[in-house]
């Protein structure tokens, strides 16, 4: 069988797909300094997984909120910089006027999985943390 | 009640795989 890591070069997916995969993704983005790229994804699709019913409406709501204010509203942030402004817009309003909805960071989300199967997906996949582990 | 980061946290760590 393929060991893991042989997979995790395959796509950006197969190394997400993997937990250990992911920790060691983590460390190398921690070292670049842009590890709320894979935390702002994860709660994305976390928030997605969220089903709109009568008892979570407050969670829901308030987790649409804590994702805002930590990815997207400071400008400078690496997540809200990588973010188009009509993106970011979309789910501020989605935010002020509490119309949450499960899709509300799809777009965002797919953004900054473009960004980083572009760009530091295949950087990874050169840096001496991944080359040492295999 | 959950704090604003408890509550991101566990939504991250609920998308994530689980171990093998």
């Amino acid at each position: 069988p393929t060991p893991p890591y042989l997979r995790w070069a395959e796509s950006l997916h197969s190394l997400l797909d993997d937990q250990d995969g992911i920790n060691l993704f983590r460390t190398f983005l921690k070292q670049e300094e842009c590890a709320d790229l894979l935390d702002f994804w994860f709660a994305c699709s976390g928030f997605r997984k969220l089903e709109p019913n009568e008892s979570n409406e407050e969670k829901r709501l308030k987790l649409a909120k804590a994702i805002y204010k930590k990815y997207i509203l400071d400008n400078n942030g690496i997540v809200s910089r990588q973010i188009k402004p009509a993106t970011k817009s979309f789910i501020k309003d989605c935010v002020m006027k509490q119309q949450i909805d499960p899709a509300m960071f799809d777009q965002a989300q797919t953004e900054i999985q473009r960004m980083m199967e572009e760009n530091t997906y295949p950087v990874f996949l050169k840096s001496d943390i991944y080359l040492e582990y295999t | 009640i959950d704090s604003e980061d408890d509550l991101l946290q566990e939504c991250i760590t609920s998308a994530m795989p689980k171990k093998k």
